[in-house]
């Protein structure tokens, strides 16, 4: 009996422990997704465009945001060289990292909210590895989950 | 008094890296703002 | 019952070096990815995609640019916060995103 209470710990750990690994690999994914529609989509644009955008217009990855009301007074010191800077803000801010601009971009095709078309999830398919794809699938209710074997 | 360290300038990886730090700022605003409803108002920063 | 939570551990340790190794093939791809030479190029977003991402017209954009390793540091002094930026590996660009 105790032996079996031993393995029944045992496997709600490693059942917990898989269930953070898939989230991590879907996560995964999904930047993979990102990234590649994004540079598709530049290219895209710069080929109509025949031309690159105005340097001073765009921003490249990796970058962080920090968005905060126009309100707030934000006191900011910066050192010479630029290696240390230090801002007081007299308000709320929030700070996020460069995906999560590029998921509200649409470029995770609604992946990560588990909201995407038959079309999306197509696309999101094409640009993943064979290997991963029925990760891609799982995240789209309405299609068998991916249980995993 | 809370504080948070992360590292930045790599590319993609983690996820919700700056959610902890969100919900920090966030929650304490509203304790900042019962504050000031007391306390006399902070001294005005100098603009940006 | 012991047979059976044996083989169900067993199965379980299988799958979770799978993930494992998913994940670590996942991580490659996208260094990789991230690092080509024509992707780094084209890896980029426009200010007007800022604005769309956080389209609230009271909202104060403001972009960072960091070299790897930079430590930011959010604290919460008596009154308001403070948020410090210390790079080892070059210097950091801080952006406003421009209004119109």
């Amino acid at each position: 009996a105790q032996e079996c209470q031993n393995l029944e710990v045992e496997r709600q750990r490693r059942l917990e422990r898989i269930k953070q690994k898939q989230s991590q690999l879907q996560e995964l994914i999904l930047q993979q997704i990102a990234f590649k529609n994004l540079v598709q989509r530049n290219r895209q644009t710069e080929q109509q465009a025949n031309r690159p955008p105005p340097p001073n217009s765009i921003i490249h990855l990796p970058f962080i945001i920090v968005n905060t009301s126009k309100k707030t007074v934000i006191d900011c010191s910066i050192s010479n060289d630029k290696f240390e800077y230090l801002f007081n803000f007299d308000s709320m801010f929030e700070i996020h990292d460069d995906i999560e601009v590029l998921k509200r971009m649409g470029m995770a095709c609604g992946l990560e909210v588990g909201k995407c078309s038959p079309e999306d999830l197509k696309v999101a398919r094409s640009l993943v590895p064979k290997a991963l794809e029925p990760y891609v699938i799982g995240q789209c209710p309405g299609w068998d989950r991916f249980i995993w074997s | 008094r809370s504080r948070m360290l992360v590292s930045i300038g790599e590319s993609f990886g983690l996820s919700n890296r700056f959610q902890k730090i969100n919900q920090m700022v966030n929650s304490s605003e509203r304790s900042f703002k019962r504050t000031l409803d007391l306390g006399s108002a902070p001294k005005p920063l100098k603009r940006l | 019952r012991h047979k059976e939570l044996q083989r169900e551990v067993c199965d379980l340790t299988e799958a979770e070096e799978q993930l494992d190794e998913l994940i670590s093939k996942c991580n490659l791809q996208l260094r990789l990815l991230t690092e080509e030479p024509q992707n780094k190029k084209l890896g980029y977003v426009r200010c007007q995609d800022l604005k769309k991402s956080f389209d609230s017209p009271d909202q104060l954009v403001m972009v960072i640019r960091a070299p790897p390793e930079t430590q930011m540091q959010v604290s919460e002094p008596s009154k308001g916060y403070q948020v410090s930026l210390k790079s080892t590996r070059g210097p950091i660009d801080v952006f406003l995103c421009p209004e119109d």
